[in-house]
């Protein structure tokens, strides 16, 4: 398969795309990525590379076969349902966000450990259950990909029961470090990491 | 300076080795950072080789000075102060979050359209000041990085206001490409990418 570099390249390309998309641009070039991106046109090519030849030589891509070709590449063209667990303040903005970005993926369950409380607060227009149903919810709603946004002590445990109910993969916001077994593919976000980077850069005052 | 994927695995580095160094472990292996990461041992080591040479053949780096030299390296071993421009939602998560991180940033100000409805309703214990003092602000608290969590539509106006008002990086979570001057460093955040790479391992079940 694609590297795993590469292939998160490719997601930040399809964004860029769809934004030109967006406003009725008509092609890009690979100086144009490498440009916004900052990394060299050749590793641009390099990876588009992987979806086929779809550029011409002095022209650039065709923005929307080059969306396609992304999406296909990137395997986004199917649908996704989503269980997200931990419906509080970055629980409910990631619901929002993701509701919002007409993807392919849809948060098809939001659970919690005190329901009632969280779905008058936090203005969801959908239920939210309790985390004792997520079992059913994930074998219902064929969902793949578990989102916890739960205190970082409460992670493991929330990321355990994603597990035994059936997830294929863990998107992991709270500040812990959480097992699953191997093929139960994890990532832990942290945002702190970006400002670390921004300050390196200002620091160094050199190109991101 | 150090290639900037270098540095952003450094800050991931970093995280592990603090995260280590709370269960008391007392070294670690460029082949566990290797396995840990999904990386070669080869580009741990050539990454952890831009910090001097602290690794001893077959023993590892003591995790006391593999992070105080990331934490050098990374430029982050002084304070920064961050305003935060939209307490809703995910601003008043991100706030918490870098406080309870303890690390060296600081969010000195946090600053909305509507202040008194912010802090009443987000149970900030720290005062939401009127975006309109964002330039005394940023010059009185010596801030030096913005943070982005208003709508879309809003974005570029309070980019132009952070960069006006004298930051010297920007981190941007609302769904819209900002501009800024060269010299202004730019890092816009989208968590669907996320589950975008998690989507295709699914696809593949390749390694991440
Ligand atoms: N990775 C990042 O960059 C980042 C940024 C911001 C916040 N965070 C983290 O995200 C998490 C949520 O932050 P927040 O400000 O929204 O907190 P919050 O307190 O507003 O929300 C937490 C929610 O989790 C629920 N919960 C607690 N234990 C649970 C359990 N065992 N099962 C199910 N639900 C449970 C609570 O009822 C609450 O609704 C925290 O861990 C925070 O540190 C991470
Ligand atoms: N990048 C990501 O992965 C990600 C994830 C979640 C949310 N988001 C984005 O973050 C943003 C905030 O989301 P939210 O759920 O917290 O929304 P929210 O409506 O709860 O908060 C937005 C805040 O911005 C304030 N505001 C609006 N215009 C302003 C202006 N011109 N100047 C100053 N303050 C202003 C509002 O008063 C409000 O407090 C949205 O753009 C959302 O799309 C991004």
């Amino acid at each position: 398969g694609m590297p795993s570099l590469s292939l998160f390249r490719l997601s930040l390309y399809l964004r860029y795309v769809k934004a030109l998309e967006c406003k009725g641009v008509e092609s890009v070039s690979s100086k144009e990525l490498s440009h916004r991106f900052s990394i060299s046109s050749a590793l641009v090519r390099k990876d588009l590379g992987f979806l086929g030849s779809l550029g011409k030589r002095g022209v650039g891509y065709d923005i929307a076969v080059l969306k396609n070709g992304l999406i296909s590449a990137l395997g986004i063209d199917k649908h996704w349902n989503v269980a997200l667990v931990g419906a509080g303040r970055l629980g409910t903005a990631l619901v929002r966000y993701t509701r919002r970005a007409e993807g392919p993926f849809r948060i098809a369950a939001i659970l919690d450990k005190y329901p009632q409380r969280m779905t008058k607060a936090r203005d969801l227009d959908m239920e939210v259950l309790h985390i004792d149903s997520l079992p059913e919810a994930v074998q219902e709603r064929d969902i793949k990909i578990g989102i916890i946004s739960v205190p970082g002590s409460a992670a493991q445990d929330v990321a355990d029961k994603l597990v035994a109910a059936g997830v294929g993969a863990i998107l992991n916001f709270a500040p812990a470090y959480i097992e699953a077994p191997d093929g139960i593919f994890v990532h832990n976000v942290d945002f702190i990491v970006y400002l670390e980077n921004l300050a390196h850069h200002i620091n160094t005052n050199s190109d991101i």
